[in-house]
């Protein structure tokens, strides 16, 4: 319960009006971050724990999952750009049915997705542009994002596992093609 | 562009089309930047461009050249990607099975070498005739009608008619004409405005060299790396009336799904 406090002050503190507008100086802009971040990397031990509690009953086993901290944001997530087999799970914090577009940053390769069901589901490798690829401040190997349609139910958690073929990316029946026209 | 049973087509990206109503309505999207204000700060007349206050120091924003276009075309979404000067990217999508139009933009870091600050903005231009009214949600609210350059309780003149008619959006901000609306939602607060005729226009990034006096006593000019800060965001764009719609898709950008990755240690088999 203690990390999640530490996860709920740092979002109160966020609340004040110069940070939410951005009209703090720069040192608190670092000092806001750096309280952020320490919160958001202390709760992710909930999520940890929780997953790995759902999917062995007994949360004191060795973990089947690690979770890793991404920043899709700019298109970097050390997981999914290093791991020949990776697992997505989503959670849906709103109380409806949705169909929402994930975009997980990979390296150029051929790969499958599968659905909680186990069926393989469409995908699609797009290449990350250039202008984000060059941001000094990225640290990633990821080239491209591989895109996929999550249908998730209210208030719902879904995993789906990816697995990197060693297929010619023109032989793979998940669709993972692109067309590249350029002028 | 092939039919995928929505009630929305794109023809990436220079119209959509109401395929419910057979109507076809044109879309441009340009990006811009005003050169920021430079006062001295004495009198509230004279103050710069800053964090509070948004300054422009010209009536007309310039507008960005595109240097490079690709397009990408899948299975699941259709890209089209604007590289323009001033580091800035658009990339325009479709997901197939999603009712939208998604910008993708970029922009930044934004270049100070001829010591200007800059604050971009992008532009969605229609063809909707929206009589110089639009619509914005102001704190998240209430959705509220503005008029260009007029105030609902006063006779107003506009001493700055750029910065005068920019209204806070939390969600969204559209304009409509009897059947026709564009509506953009934003995944962040921003600035928004329709200065002309079948426009929609967003703040989106902004670099000045100046304080402007209300208190924070520093410009805003975030170099933590060096260079300035590189913001990236997303705009998706309806043309529904759906009123029903367009809630669920404005807390949807807010409260995306949440993504954890994982390593699997496991292999398929006993992961199903």
């Amino acid at each position: 319960k203690f990390v999640l406090n530490e996860l709920k002050s740092a979002m109160g503190v966020m609340q004040h009006h110069d940070a939410i507008t951005g009209t703090e100086k720069q040192h608190v802009t670092h000092d806001y971050e750096r309280l952020l971040n320490q919160a958001i990397d202390d709760a992710l031990l909930i999520a940890r724990q929780a997953f790995n509690k759902v999917t062995q009953g007994d949360a004191l086993k060795p973990p089947l999952f690690e979770y890793a901290r991404c920043r899709l944001n700019e298109s970097s997530c050390h997981a999914s750009e290093t791991s020949d087999q990776f697992i997505i799970t989503v959670y849906n914090s709103l109380g409806w049915d949705l169909k929402e577009a994930l975009r997980i940053p990979v390296v150029e390769g051929s790969y499958e997705v599968y659905a909680p069901n186990g069926q393989k589901i469409d995908s699609q490798l797009v290449p990350i542009p250039p202008l984000v690829l060059k941001i000094p401040t990225r640290h990633s190997s990821a080239t491209h994002e591989l895109v996929f349609i999550a249908r998730l139910h209210a208030l719902g958690i879904k995993s789906f596992y990816i697995k990197k073929i060693k297929k010619n990316k023109r032989d793979s029946h998940t669709h993972d093609y692109y067309n590249v026209g350029s002028n | 562009v092939r039919s995928h049973g929505l009630n929305v087509k794109p023809t990436i990206i220079d119209n959509f089309e109401n395929r419910a109503k057979r109507d076809t309505s044109d879309l441009d999207i340009t990006f811009h930047y005003y050169p920021g204000c430079v006062g001295n700060n004495r009198v509230p007349a004279n103050r710069s461009s800053g964090a509070y206050i948004f300054r422009p120091n010209a009536t007309s924003p310039k507008q960005l050249n595109p240097l490079t276009t690709e397009n990408f075309n899948g299975v699941l979404v259709d890209e089209k990607r604007v590289v323009y000067d001033q580091k800035v990217l658009s990339v325009r999508r479709h997901y197939k099975e999603l009712e939208f139009i998604e910008n993708e933009w970029l922009v930044g870091p934004i270049d100070i070498s001829d010591d200007v600050g800059k604050e971009f903005a992008v532009r969605y231009q229609s063809d909707i005739l929206n009589n110089g009214e639009f619509y914005t949600d102001s704190n998240g609210r209430q959705v509220l009608k503005r008029k260009l350059n007029q105030r609902p309780q006063w006779n107003v003149t506009l001493a700055e008619p750029i910065a005068g008619n920019y209204y806070p959006v939390t969600n969204e901000i559209y304009i409509e004409n009897g059947d026709k609306r564009l509506t953009v939602l934003t995944d962040r607060s921003q600035g928004g405005t329709s200065l002309q005729e079948g426009q929609v226009e967003l703040m989106l990034h902004r670099r000045l060299l100046h304080d402007d006096a209300f208190g924070v006593g520093e410009a805003l000019n975030e170099t933590a790396n060096g260079e300035g800060l590189v913001v990236r965001g997303r705009h998706r764009i309806f043309t529904t009336k759906d009123e029903v719609l367009l809630r669920k898709n404005i807390l949807q950008l807010h409260q995306q799904p949440i993504v954890f990755v994982s390593e699997a240690h496991i292999p398929y088999d006993q992961w199903l």
